[in-house]
């Protein structure tokens, strides 16, 4: 039995918005830890984590660890069927081939069910070792979502360089060539729009921009991103979830033949 | 030319 009720039902409905264009189908797992998700695009190139703790749910009730394959789309579909102040419940029976989303506005006057068909999916899980990072840099969730969309627009790569004089993103394509630097500022009234950089030495590394703008649909989980980088590893995108976990982004990066 | 890599070449299957 699964039984999961999370008072901020739009934070579900965001995670899906930022991940069903990247990944089509996924297994969610349901653990004493946390609800959770690791999935990889049908290229595999990118990969999602996201982890919602146990912790941050009203209610958390799961007997035993749970695997549910769904379709991510059709999930998306139900779950903009609930009101953004909604809460949302989550709840299977043990064994059951459908899950049931659960809706009630805040007030109560309106309960809603939704029930879905679970699906069968061979999923490979990757064990995705710790790290240490070259470079580390924060910044407002919008402002890097604002480059992505801006350099896509000139060209279909992004190289992404650190150095002690602050970040740059560059692009190149048929039209030109574009630059955008991002300096440590940490002067800012609200600590979200601080952009922070900690280098332990410069790296640079290139990622195509289609991914990294299917990424920053996770914009509206968080008011600033973390970026890590090496230059022998993936890009790690995050966009912290508050009190309750993270959405990680991992992206291969492309190298000179 | 650049080449894309693959995720799977970074983390192995647990």
């Amino acid at each position: 039995m699964l039984e999961l009720r999370l008072v901020q039902g739009s934070l579900l409905k965001k995670v899906l918005e930022a991940i069903k264009d990247l990944v089509n189908d996924a297994n969610f797992d349901c653990s004493a830890t946390g609800f959770s998700l690791q999935a990889m695009d049908s290229s595999h190139v990118a990969l999602v984590a996201l982890l919602l703790r146990s912790e941050g749910f009203e209610h958390y009730r799961c007997d035993r660890n749970l695997s549910m394959g769904m379709n991510l789309n059709n999930m998306s579909k139900m779950l903009k069927c609930a009101g953004n102040d909604d809460i949302i419940t989550i709840k299977a029976d043990d064994g059951s081939d459908t899950v049931t989303f659960m809706f009630e506005s805040p007030n109560q006057d309106k309960i809603a069910d939704f029930e879905m068909k679970l699906m069968d999916i061979d999923s490979e899980h990757l064990g995705i070792p710790e790290a240490e990072y070259q470079a580390i840099v924060r910044m407002p969730s919008s402002e890097f979502a604002r480059i992505c969309k801006d350099l896509s627009s000139i060209g279909d790569t992004v190289v992404i360089s650190v150095t002690k004089e602050g970040v740059k993103f560059s692009t190149r394509g048929d039209i030109g060539t574009a630059n955008v630097v991002c300096r440590q500022n940490t002067t800012v009234d609200k600590p979200e729009e601080a952009t922070v950089i900690e280098m332990q030495e410069p790296v640079s590394l290139t990622f195509a921009l289609r991914y990294m703008n299917s990424f920053t649909k996770a914009t509206p989980l968080s008011g600033t991103v973390t970026i890590s980088l090496s230059s022998d590893l993936p890009i790690v995108v995050e966009y912290k979830i508050a009190e309750m976990g993270y959405i990680r982004f991992y992206l291969a990066p492309k190298i000179e033949d | 030319m650049q080449r894309q890599k693959s995720i799977l070449s970074f983390f192995q299957k647990s």
